[in-house]
């Protein structure tokens, strides 16, 4: 072989220039045929009959940085990442490890819950810390809403029209962000989903509703919500109820029960006064590396429902606020609804590259950052697409079962819900 | 990570006094924040 590699002649020919130019113009004909189909398989998701293929995939407009990131697996890396942090540091490391950590993402070090660092056996543990008690004192003015995180206030004010503006000039829709309608119940997947088995046994309760009904309005009372149970059965408050049907009293019917699920197919905004006393209002609290990472409540409320849309997990830095116009609408998310003294009131944690799992303390079902979450979802997407159904992006959990009375899980002014933990 | 926060509230008007009624903003674009800090208030 050796000798046959040496002394066989070598000759060069040249090609064709026509040959060249033929096999370019074979590459371009076929990446341009690919693109099509490509295009045309995205029409097709949700027709009847078409080919199931699981979510589709958005791809952002915007600079070039965007179009980069938009090509990366994310969602990979930032699972990656987090386990990557769930690494021991060797115990002599870990002081000076976390104390660099805190000097360049400035932590205050004399807030942290734990005097010895040593106990952080690593980054992500450090991450999600707590703090010690007393070192965030609420607003003393019970009717404020406060700030649920440590963080930087990025955007806030009036929604009109439906749109929240993101930055000047750009907005998104509040419908691609909290999601327009409730899916079928083939998606719900809650701790006590709204099915009939669920007002079975609400009916099963009745005989203890006397029981609860003390307790609940006990909790009402110590948490300063201010409406009367009255009001929380018949929706006679300052504003129209979520769900009319809700209300778990010994009546309860599967047709309370269908009632409640068409009502869940109103648009969300259908729950705002009709009589146009009341406006949407809307915040956006940006959390930085170093920040305290565990989220509160703003003020006394209660959830009703969970809406977890298992989306992409590009960065949420103010340059990309700014530079990807509705980033949180692309974003994995979990979106929780309920209502609050002067009406609707929904919380939205928004996952990010390297905080990618949301932990919300009181629904242990949920799943952020998974690969069987995003299993799931595709498969959802393609049962949506064999009915015929567009794909609504989202798995819904009802709390109605929290408690029967309030109609959802109470959170009191203050109480952590959860927070933001690495990858 | 960030929280978005979209509740519903009284909406703004002015009062016979000249006092303006219904939700008002606490804080400022840009402001930085802490966990339990005033954001607005009816």
């Amino acid at each position: 072989l050796g000798d046959a590699l040496r002394n066989t002649k070598i000759q060069w020919y040249q090609i064709p220039v026509g040959l060249g130019i033929g096999f370019l113009g074979l590459v371009q004909f076929y990446k341009v045929t690919a693109r099509e189909q490509e295009k045309q398989r995205d029409l097709e998701v949700g027709e009847p009959g078409s080919q199931p293929r699981g979510r589709p995939k958005v791809r952002p407009d915007g600079p070039w940085q965007v179009q980069v990131m938009s090509t990366l697996p994310l969602k990979a890396m930032s699972r990656l990442w987090g386990r990557f942090n769930e690494l021991t540091i060797p115990y002599y490391l870990r002081v000076p490890g976390f104390k660099l950590y805190a000097f360049i993402f400035g932590v205050d070090l004399s807030e942290v819950g734990e005097d010895d660092l040593h106990v952080y056996p690593n980054l992500a543990a450090f991450f999600y810390r707590k703090l010690k008690p007393g070192s965030r004192p609420l607003h003393p003015d019970p009717h404020m809403l406060l700030s649920p995180s440590d963080g930087r206030v990025l955007q806030f004010g009036q929604i009109e029209g439906g749109d929240i503006e993101q930055v000047k000039g750009m907005t998104y829709s509040i419908d691609a962000l909290l999601g327009r309608r409730t899916p079928t119940s083939s998606i719900s997947n809650g701790s006590s989903g709204t099915s009939t088995e669920h007002a079975k046994k609400i009916h099963r309760e009745a005989s203890e509703e006397e029981e609860i009904i003390k307790s609940d309005a006990e909790f009402a009372r110590v948490n300063g919500i201010p409406y009367t149970l009255p009001d929380l059965f018949t929706g006679s408050g300052r504003s129209k109820p979520v769900k009319d049907a809700a209300t778990p009293s010994s009546q309860s019917t599967e047709a309370e029960v269908g009632a409640e699920l068409a009502l869940g197919e109103r648009p969300w905004y259908d729950i705002i006064s009709p009589d146009k006393t009341t406006s949407l209002y809307y915040a956006v609290v940006y959390l930085a590396p170093g920040d305290y990472h565990r989220f509160h409540s703003p003020t006394n409320w209660v959830v009703e429902r969970r809406r977890h849309f298992a989306g992409e997990l590009y960065s949420v830095s103010p340059y990309l606020q700014r530079t990807l116009p509705g980033l949180f609408t692309l974003n994995e998310r979990v979106v929780l609804l309920g209502r609050w003294r002067w009406g609707f009131f929904s919380y939205i944690p928004v996952g990010a590259t390297n905080v990618g799992s949301i932990v919300v303390n009181f629904d242990r079902e949920l799943r952020t950052n998974s690969l069987t979450t995003d299993t799931e979802a595709d498969r959802a997407a393609d049962e949506a697409a064999a009915r015929g159904e567009p794909y609504l992006g989202f798995a819904e959990a009802s709390y109605e079962g929290a408690s029967p009375v309030l109609g959802g899980h109470a959170l009191r002014r203050g109480e952590e819900m959860g927070g933001f933990q690495l990858g | 990570s960030t929280i978005v926060l979209v509740f519903e509230a009284p909406s703004q008007q002015k009062g016979e006094n000249g006092r303006v009624k219904g939700w008002e903003w606490k804080v400022q674009k840009g402001q930085r924040v802490r966990q339990g800090q005033a954001l607005g208030q009816v």
